[in-house]
Order: C-alpha cells, then structure tokens, then sequence
C-alpha cells in the first residue's frame, strides 16, 4: 500500500509530465517554436469542398486543413491535414539543427472520432533525413508503423545513431488503416539532441 | 519507397488556398 | 496505506483542479473573459523579421506575437510576446474592478525550449495598481522574482491588502535570466475578490 502523500506526488508527477506537451520532450517540428513546413512533395492536399465560408450569406471559399497543422498541437477531430490516397511526403524544417533520436506520431483518440473508426489514419512509414529540401534521397532514420490499436499518441526510437545533424527531415507514409480516399496527419513531432 | 519505385516529382503550384509560414530569420523569440 | 477508491479520488481531484486552468483560480487579466491590454508604455516588441507569412509564393508580412498573448491560454513554445531587452511594461486592464490578492506567472517549460534554457524568462518584477491608465506611478501591490529552477507557473501572493481595488494593474519587468537581447512574457495572471 501507499499513503496520501506518495499517491499525491505520483499524480502531480504524471500531471507535470502530461502538461510537458504529455512528452517532456522538446518537439524540433513544432511550428511556433521554430518548425515549418517546406514542402509536400508530390502528395496532394485532399479537397473535400465541404466547409464553406462565407460572409453576409456571400459564398467566399471552402476551408481545408493546411499541411500546416501537422506541427501544430491542436489534435481535435478533424484537425488534420488529409492528403490523397495513402501515399504521402512531408518534408519539414526543424527550428534548428539536431541529431535526430526519436518521433512522435499522434493521431485523433479512436474514441473521438465521430466514426467510430480510425481508417484514415497512417500505418507503415518513414523518416528521413535530408541536407537540403530538394534532396530526393536523404538519410533514413527509422521505418516504423503506426498501431491503430495503440495509444493515441505513439513515440518511435530512431535507429542507431546516423552519426550525423539535420535541420530537415522528410515523414514519408507508405500506407494507412483501410480509408480508401484519403490519409490523415493529426501530428508529427521530432525530437532529438 | 513507392510501389514501383516511382519517383515523386515536385509539386505543383496551383492547390487550396492557404497561408504558408516560413522561418527566414533565425528562431522565434 | 490508501484504498483505490481514495487513490482515485485523488487523482480526480487534480484533474478537475488542472482542467480549471490549472488553478482553480479566476483570472480576471484573462482576455476571452474580459481582460485587455491597454499599453506597454515604453518598451518595444523585438521585432525578428523571421516569421513570414506568404501566399502562392507571394511575400505578405512578418508574423510577431503581439502582447495580448500574454493574457491568453496557450503557453506553447514561442507563443510569448518578446520585448527589447530585460526591462517592459505591460499595463492591463481587468475584466472588472477587484482587490488583487495574487498574481501568477507562466513560462514555457525548461524541458520544453529548443535552447534547453529559459534565459529569456522574466526574473524581477513587481506589479503596481493604477486609477487610470495613464498614471505614471501606481500603488505597489508586491515585488518578486520568477525562479527560473521553479515551477513552470508560479504563484506570487501579493502584499497586505492595499485596501483598494483596482481595474488596472502594470507589470514591470526589471530583469530576465541572462538573455542578451529580449525578454519574453508567456503569460500573467492576476487574481482576487
């Protein structure tokens, strides 16, 4: 058994932790701390033309999701960048030069989402690091696979050091949990030394 | 890589509207 | 030793109270809740001219947190109003008139900075409480010192009832933690009856 005072310090620890971005781990992505994003590649943002803004009854556009919010850490259903297919590239510059040693993939609680499922989510992919954005082949630093069945937030080591700093890394999706239109990024984080 | 091995040629320009942020400067305060 | 029933009780409890904007506190310098800012007298914000924003290629403007972050919510990285050097002003207006009691001040975790420091944190500072907005020097509600080894939010009690409310509060910045050219405010609450 343990007493008031050591359950009471457990909970504030988990609760410090949890207010740490639920990491404690710097995020070298994250866009207001320096991230940005640099490029697609050749993935395609997926237009649904579904939320309209419009201004005294005056149709103005239909909103999207940027590929933005993948470095931002709102993951409310539906904030996330949906690109077509399954087959997706995201090549991000981080707010400084790192070693690279680990990745967070985070994706909507299959709690919340509204179809009960989380199809859209990515499965098998990448992370590269590159010397320039243009580079079409950088250096891999892990192949991994995100559980649909796992946490909402999922941490993936990189491999063995690649002995080598990078300012930008590419996230390549390969393949996601069965939707047949399109892939949804919640978040994407990098940390590293 | 892409089934195939299929390269992935640059973007195209043309896409939704959206507002791109980019560090040009260093790090933000 | 607990039960389990006591164990979740205690961690319930440090749920609610950390779902109530983690103090379980009214905020009354909180701007969504009626609270804004009135003037940062003389100090300026650091301008970086590093953020911008672009559309279809096209430059558009620099991007800089303006100070009315500093009574907003969100404390990610970078989401702080920076200004030039160690010394700033920031002059408040409450949601209504009250008698401050505490003040709290927020900065991004250690753990969390890209740099691995907070040199940028506030350091000496005092609060006063002014009739107007223009008045020059107000009453001194309490002088304290952000401990940059502390805790990420820290409370600071303010000195034996003044004995007057007040609906404008300024907060002047003396000192950081040894950043060399800006200081940056995440956010500061004021507290009372």
């Amino acid at each position: 058994g343990i007493t008031e005072a050591q359950a009471l310090a457990i909970v504030n620890n988990a609760l410090k932790l949890y207010s740490q971005d639920r990491t404690g781990m710097v995020d070298f992505a994250l866009e207001s701390g320096g991230g940005s994003i640099l490029s697609t590649r050749c993935s395609e943002t997926y237009e649904t033309k579904t939320a309209l803004i419009s201004v005294f009854g005056i149709p103005l556009w239909y909103h999207s999701q940027s590929p933005r919010i993948v470095i931002q850490p709102d993951i409310y259903p539906g904030n996330c960048w949906a690109f077509k297919g399954s087959q997706g590239y995201l090549v991000v510059r981080l707010s400084m030069m790192i070693y690279p040693t680990a990745f967070t993939i985070e994706h909507v609680p299959k709690t919340l989402s509204p179809t009960g499922n989380i199809t859209s989510a990515p499965k098998d992919f990448s992370v590269y690091g590159l010397d320039s954005e243009y580079q079409e082949e950088g250096m891999l630093l892990g192949q991994f696979v995100y559980d649909q069945e796992g946490e909402s937030l999922q941490l993936f080591q990189a491999m063995k050091s690649p002995g080598k700093a990078f300012q930008i890394v590419e996230l390549r999706i390969f393949s996601n949990w069965g939707h047949p239109e399109y892939t949804c990024l919640y978040r994407f984080r990098v940390h590293g030394e | 890589p892409p089934p195939g091995g299929t390269p992935c040629p640059p973007p195209r320009l043309h896409g939704p509207l959206h507002l791109v942020l980019s560090y040009v400067n260093g790090p933000p305060p």
